[in-house]
């Protein structure tokens, strides 16, 4: 399994339709840019549609302010989506298709939407997905910001579920 | 469930006091957690010994030894379970130089497990990676994607625009 | 009593807001205060509205917008009231290039009031400083210190042992 | 008033008699050196020689684990002894002294010792002649790492103790 592709509309700075394609010879990818470009902002638009429902790790106190919230010269949009795209061709999901794309939606009404290949399902449906692949919510997979001593500096229960995942 | 979990930890143990030893080019680390206790709910605690000094509370390593200790751990807990994708942002910020180097080192030792994508200001770091993506923002306010290329003094020069 | 601090902050305030358009070139900050509250005991508030973008609650901004909106604020209670001599330990970590220059920029304009004293890896840094003392470890754990040179490509070299 | 001369012996990875020198004219310091390798424990020194109490601030959770604690081939010592002199040329201190060195020992004993121009005095004669100078524990003159954004990510009562230190 690999990521071939992301999908970003309207969610934190990115207003309008983006995508970024991922090859799978490519092995090591770098994000770069000036500070407060939107660099974080793309790892926290693949945590949310994980399924990720803490505010504190997507860095803001209500849901609807990962929508699209107005510059100076454009207006705030109505609606978040974010969609990712999985080569899912060792079958690693357990899901009939060498490819899987998962989608959230969130309008500024508080209604949320998840997709998985177009059908709408549950938040629990795409967590069940990614269960025991270890990509899941407690794991190791992602290391936000200034959190790369947080293995060692947390406390010592902190640093058991994440041993626990690996088990 | 027990042995089995006793058996992960004894392999994340292995494989720490191993990259640890590579990162910091010598020196000791390992996991610790009390022998008789139940293995299922006790602590796990990280003992640390870098090169040359005495064995260290994690509480007196500097801000770069810090990070370095929890590159080893993360980097053993993906060698003792690979993860299909990793997404890392910005874990070189508190190294040196020379720790720069040894933490793309054993980056690359991943590439044949596991898809890495990291975010990072350092020139030596997107000097490892394969592909260079840059977020700019032509609108102040609004990001966009463009892919990138490092030319030789460390500039970057956006080569053509993503989407 | 609180007419001092009414000024002070009124002073701080005015200094931020012109220090913070400096390093962003552009956009406004301010201290904000409730106004009928008693001033000797109410919370200090900090809003911030980067170039371009809308008024951002501080949990939103960026790990370089927040460390550069601490220096802006830091300087501006230096430029209230002028300590003898500064120490920052590697203020300048989570910075861009763009930033560090404007951040050194800044930092120059104390030089005529205070005695600053930076620890840093940042090269561009390193090199608008007038000294360079470096801290070498020639026996594993055991810290000495040289006096050292910055030459053209980003290299140190060490001068003459201080001590 | 200007940072003169630091001397070090004993403190943290200071084992031997280390000393540097500071000049008038020079206004901008750089510190530079590898990871561990004693760049953020020449700042401790200052702070401990200033009369830091907290152990937080310290990096340590015992008093005497500032005290060179050995290598792989050097025994641990027994006493830490850091000393600061400062140019008193414009009688910022309220002492009759163009120049001024302050001094604190501590041995394993855990008794400790403080110096004003080599006699002996307590920790409230050290904390006083800094009063009002800027130069306080609460104040903004000294930034730990990792801590620049501390000012506006606190609380506003933390916040409020830098703004009163400058009133
Ligand atoms: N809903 C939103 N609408 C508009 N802008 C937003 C929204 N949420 C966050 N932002 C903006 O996103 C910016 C932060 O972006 P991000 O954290 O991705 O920067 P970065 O590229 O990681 O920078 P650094 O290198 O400093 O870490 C902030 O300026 C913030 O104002
Ligand atoms: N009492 C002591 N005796 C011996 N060594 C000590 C003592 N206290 C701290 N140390 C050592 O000091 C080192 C930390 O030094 P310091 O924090 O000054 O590094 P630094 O130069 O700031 O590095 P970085 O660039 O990573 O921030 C640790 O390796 C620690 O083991
Ligand atoms: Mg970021
Ligand atoms: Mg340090």
């Amino acid at each position: 399994m690999y990521l071939k592709k992301l999908e970003v509309n309207g969610f934190k700075t990115f207003a309008k339709h983006t995508y970024i394609e991922f090859n799978q010879e490519i092995k090591l990818t770098a994000i770069v840019g000036p500070n407060g470009c939107g660099k974080s902002n793309v790892f926290d638009a693949i945590r949310w549609v994980l399924g990720e429902q803490s505010m504190k790790m997507l860095r803001s106190s209500k849901a609807e302010e990962v929508i699209f919230n107005g510059t100076d010269t454009e207006k705030a949009v109505g609606m978040a989506s974010v969609s990712l795209t999985l080569d899912n061709s060792k079958k690693m999901l357990p899901l009939d298709f060498p490819e899987v794309s998962i989608q959230r939606k969130l309008y500024r009404s508080g209604e949320s939407e998840y997709f998985v290949n177009g059908q709408l399902c549950r938040l629990r449906d795409i967590l069940d997905l990614f269960m025991d692949t270890g990509i899941g919510r407690s794991s190791y997979f992602m290391v936000g910001q200034g959190q790369v001593d947080q293995l060692i500096s947390a406390k010592a229960d902190e640093r058991r579920a994440a041993f626990e995942e690996v088990a | 469930a027990r042995r089995e979990f006793t058996s992960t930890l004894t392999e994340i143990q292995k494989h720490f006091s191993e990259t640890f030893q590579e990162l910091f080019e010598g020196g000791q680390a390992r996991l610790l957690w009390p022998e008789e206790a139940d293995i299922l709910s006790c602590d796990i605690d990280v003992w640390v010994h870098p090169p040359g000094k005495k064995n260290t509370s994690l509480q007196l390593l500097s801000g770069g030894e810090k990070a370095l200790t929890g590159i080893a751990l993360l980097f053993a807990l993906l060698k003792t379970r690979p993860a299909p994708f990793v997404l890392f942002d910005e874990i070189d910020a508190p190294l040196d130089d020379a720790n720069v180097g040894r933490f793309t080192r054993a980056l690359k030792k991943f590439t044949e497990s596991t898809q890495m994508i990291i975010i990072t200001h350092n020139k030596r770091t997107m000097a490892a990676a394969q592909t260079l993506y840059g977020v700019t923002m032509p609108q102040k306010g609004i990001s966009s994607l463009v892919s990138v290329k490092l030319i030789e003094d460390g500039k970057i020069i956006s080569e053509k625009k993503v989407s």
